[in-house]
C-alpha cells in the first residue's frame, strides 16, 4: 500500500458516496446514467468474486463490500425508488456495444483461461469504458449539474492515481500487470476531455455546459 | 512477478 493507491481508493469511495448522497438528498437521479451505474455494479460483482476464495486484509474485504453495496444501492435508487426522475430518453447509449466486445476481449486476452480469471479480466476491461453512457448522456443534454461533475472528477482521479500506484509498484516492488495498466490508461484517457472542462469551468464557479 | 498485482488491489 502506497500513498497513490490509498488516495486512489479514497477518491473512488468519495465518488461513489457523492453520487449516492446527491440522489438521496435531491430525491432525484436526473442527469445520471442508470446504464453506467448498472455497468459499475457488474464490474464490482465480477471482480470481487474472490471475496469467496481468498482473504487479503480487513481493509480489502471491507472496501470491496462497500463498493458492491453502494453500487447496487445506486442502481436501486435509479431504477426503483426514484425511477420517476430517471431520464431514460437521454440515457440512450447502446451498452451491448460495450459489453459484447469487452466479453470477447476478456476471453481472448487474459492471464489465465479460468472462469474467475476471465471474469476478473472482463471487469477490468468493462470498468475502463463503463463511464461512456454517462459521458454520452452529458454530451447529449449539453450540460451537467455541478455535483455530478464532482462525482466524475473523483472517479477519473481514482484511476489516474492508480496509474501512479502502478509506476510506484513497478519501481519499488517489481510488480506490474499489463492488463490492468493498459485498461487503466484507456480509462484515464477517456476522462481527459472532462478534466479539461472541469478545471476551466467548474473550478471557476461556472456550470458545466457544452457549446451547442 | 507479472500479472499478480491484482490480488490486493481494488
Amino acid at each position: 500500500m502506497n500513498i497513490f493507491r490509498l488516495t486512489g481508493d479514497l477518491s473512488h469511495l468519495a465518488a461513489i458516496i457523492i453520487l449516492l448522497l446527491k440522489i438521496w438528498k435531491s430525491r432525484s437521479c436526473a442527469g445520471i446514467s442508470g446504464k453506467s451505474q448498472i455497468l459499475f455494479a457488474l464490474v464490482f460483482t465480477t471482480r470481487y468474486l474472490d471475496l469467496f476464495t481468498s482473504f487479503i486484509s480487513l481493509y480489502n474485504t471491507c472496501m470491496k463490500l462497500i463498493y458492491i453495496g453502494c453500487a447496487y444501492a445506486t442502481v436501486y435508487l435509479i431504477y426503483a425508488k426514484f425511477r420517476a426522475t430517471y431520464d431514460g430518453n437521454h440515457d440512450s447509449f447502446r451498452v451491448e456495444f460495450l459489453v459484447v466486445p469487452v466479453g470477447g476481449l476478456s476471453v481472448l486476452i487474459n492471464h489465465d483461461f479460468s472462469p474467475l480469471e476471465i471474469l476478473w479480466t472482463f471487469s477490468i476491461y468493462l470498468e475502463s469504458v463503463a463511464i461512456l453512457p454517462q459521458l454520452f448522456m452529458i454530451s447529449k443534454t449539453g450540460e451537467a449539474e455541478t455535483i455530478t461533475t464532482h462525482y466524475l472528477f473523483c472517479l477519473g482521479l481514482y484511476r489516474a492515481l492508480y496509474l501512479f500506484n502502478w509506476i510506484w509498484r513497478f519501481y519499488f516492488e517489481g510488480f506490474f500487470d499489463m492488463i490492468a495498466i493498459v485498461a487503466g490508461v484507456v480509462q484515464t484517457v477517456l476522462y481527459c476531455d472532462f478534466f479539461y472542462l472541469y478545471v476551466t469551468k467548474v473550478l471557476k464557479g461556472k456550470k458545466l455546459s457544452l457549446p451547442a | 512477478v507479472i500479472g499478480r498485482t491484482r490480488k490486493d488491489e481494488l
